[in-house]
């Protein structure tokens, strides 16, 4: 399974619809301070169901919403798409491609759908974990925290590999 | 579930032994499954903090002990280690994570910040070895990081305080690089 | 006591201004003493953790509240900055503090890591405004940095695990380079 | 007052004594990874008389002093002189020059000198203090903690403000 494309608006800085189109390899971003790069990271992990708001580097979940700026209102709803490739099957279910979505609108819940259709957290968690993306997410290494893998305790290391066994 | 849980231990186990040989030349790196009891300070490791099993204080658990010997030093608890030596040991147990069981991709947020020109060198050897089983996205300021990509895309920020996604180049099989619009 | 404090917050929250508007054109930076009552979630401050007075908990302790607004974006938590914003916003501070009263040395280890090429000029900047009027230690990978160095030190790990501080260079009135044994 | 040398031998990884000769102005400190580096900046904390082992990277006080190596006994003891220029008076005490030292023997406590002559560690930091060198030691930035400037909270970023005033 490969990761093909990344769709997003109203998440954080996205105000706009936005894709990002990939091909297996080594995909670079690059950017000035401040211009979004790891609010994409944030997006993925959202994506996949975190529920920490702090690893979101936020308050609260609402502070995923675009917030308005010179010229934008405030985004009413949040939405991120993963779209990834299946044909080798890896994911259960014998679908050619998966889509995952993560959406929310402000002040509500957030909902989940696999290829359009909404499901539970839990059951997005399940098909996840099918393909080693588990609840320790520890396929997407976010700023700074390159060291956290290291500085974990031995149980929690413990609990990481179990998960991507 | 045990008999799961130790097979691919033992894989994590010998590429991790494996990535240290590669990121650091003459070091040895150990992972070992070790019963940390909670109460039990004097766990070789750095002041990781104690796991209180939920059984109590004196239930042992059965915990990853992770220990890197640097060649000509002796061996220290990872505390000491260097910014670079902790950010090239922390990719070397993600590697070793990836070689046992891949995920479709790993975002990688400016992880070789720390690293000198030397180590840079090191950690891009090891993403070129292994692209065609994944897809690494990875986000950096180094412009050697940027130099390896097969595609690159640059995000920026308007005057409107949203973020843009420009330009991607691609590699085409020859090595040419095409403009693709985004 | 007091009145030595609030004249020093004072030149800080002065110089506070200045520098984030030298370091982020077009931006603002506050300081701002507040109470901070220890049972107030609601402070506007990213997720500081709440100081519980000694006299327990309702005493209101006096804060300094930091706020930036950027250009073009609402004003955000210090949390959602990213991270080479935060570099920025805390070098404007500890400049801040030096204008307000200037130490004998300053180390900075690496503090422009995370800082994009455009932003490390501008670390650069202040680096060489302010270098009569005390001593800049500053540990690096950054070859821009290196550029700037009007002495220069190499530190090195032995073959025997022992570090060895290598030569000086000395840049002369004149401007030019000489080796200076060490 | 000017910082104008820092001396230091069994400190971490200096078992052999070195000296660093300052100028005022920009003194760039390069290096490969795992060189010493950080090491000197913590030798510089200790010296002006850092109590806590984990602010110098160790689990405990006996961290610094060197461990030994290929080819080195660990060192019995470690020392750091900063040698301060004073022509200026601004250390109290009317001193051309202000040395500075820290010594420790191994399983020892730590033994502070104010020019030569044995003194309390609040002598050490009163003197500091007087030149804006707090316990708070706002002027030394470790490696990755550029960001604990922000990240404190209001009462502690105003206690930094009132010991540098
Ligand atoms: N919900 C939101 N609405 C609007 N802007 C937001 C929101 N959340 C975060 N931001 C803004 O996003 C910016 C940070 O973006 P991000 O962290 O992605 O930058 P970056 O490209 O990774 O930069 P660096 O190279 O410094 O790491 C901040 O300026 C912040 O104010
Ligand atoms: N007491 C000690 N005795 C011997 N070696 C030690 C001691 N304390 C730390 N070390 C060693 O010092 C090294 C770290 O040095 P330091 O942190 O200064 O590196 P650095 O030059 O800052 O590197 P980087 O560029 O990666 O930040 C580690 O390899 C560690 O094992
Ligand atoms: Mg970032
Ligand atoms: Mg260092």
């Amino acid at each position: 399974a490969f990761l093909k494309a990344i769709e997003l608006r109203g998440f954080k800085t996205f105000a706009r619809p936005t894709e990002i189109l990939l091909v297996p390899g080594v995909t670079v971003i690059i950017g000035p301070n401040g211009s979004g790069k790891s609010n994409l990271a944030d997006a993925v992990l959202w994506a996949l169901g975190e529920q920490s708001p702090s690893a979101l580097r936020g308050k609260g979940m609402q502070d995923v919403l675009f917030a308005g700026s010179k010229g934008h209102q405030p985004s009413a709803a949040a939405e991120v798409n993963l779209l990834f490739d299946n044909s080798q099957g890896e994911f259960p279910g014998g679908y050619q491609e998966v889509q995952i979505t993560r959406r929310v609108l402000r002040e509500g819940a957030s909902e989940y759908f696999i290829n359009g259709s909404a499901c539970r957290l839990l059951d997005l968690q399940e098909l996840c974990a099918a393909v080693g993306l588990g609840r320790e997410m520890h396929s997407v290494i976010s700023q700074g925290k390159v060291d956290e893998l290291l500085s974990s305790s031995p149980a929690a290391r413990r609990a990481l590999v179990e998960e991507a066994a | 579930i045990a008999t799961v849980f130790a097979s691919f231990f033992e894989e994590v186990r010998v590429s991790f032994r494996e990535m240290v040989s590669v990121l650091f030349p003459g070091a040895r790196g150990e992972l070992r499954l070790e019963e940390t009891k909670p109460a039990d300070g004097a766990d070789a490791e750095e002041g990781a903090e104690e796991d209180v099993a939920p059984g109590g204080r004196c239930a042992p658990i059965l915990g990853i002990n992770l220990q890197i010997k640097l060649p000509h030093k002796a061996p220290r608890t990872l505390t000491l280690l260097s910014g670079g030596e902790k950010a090239l040991t922390a990719i070397a147990f993600l590697f070793a994570l990836f070689l046992a069981k891949p995920c479709p991709f790993y975002i990688l947020d400016e992880v070789e910040a720390a690293l000198d020109n030397h180590n840079i060198g090191r950690f891009l050897s090891l993403l070129t070895r292994y692209q065609e089983r994944t897809q690494f996205l990875v986000v950096t300021h180094q412009r050697r990081t940027m130099e390896i990509a097969d595609t690159l895309y640059g995000v920026t920020m308007g005057e409107d305080g949203v973020s843009r996604v420009l330009s991607r180049r691609l590699r085409r099989p020859d090595g040419a690089v095409r403009q693709a619009s985004s």
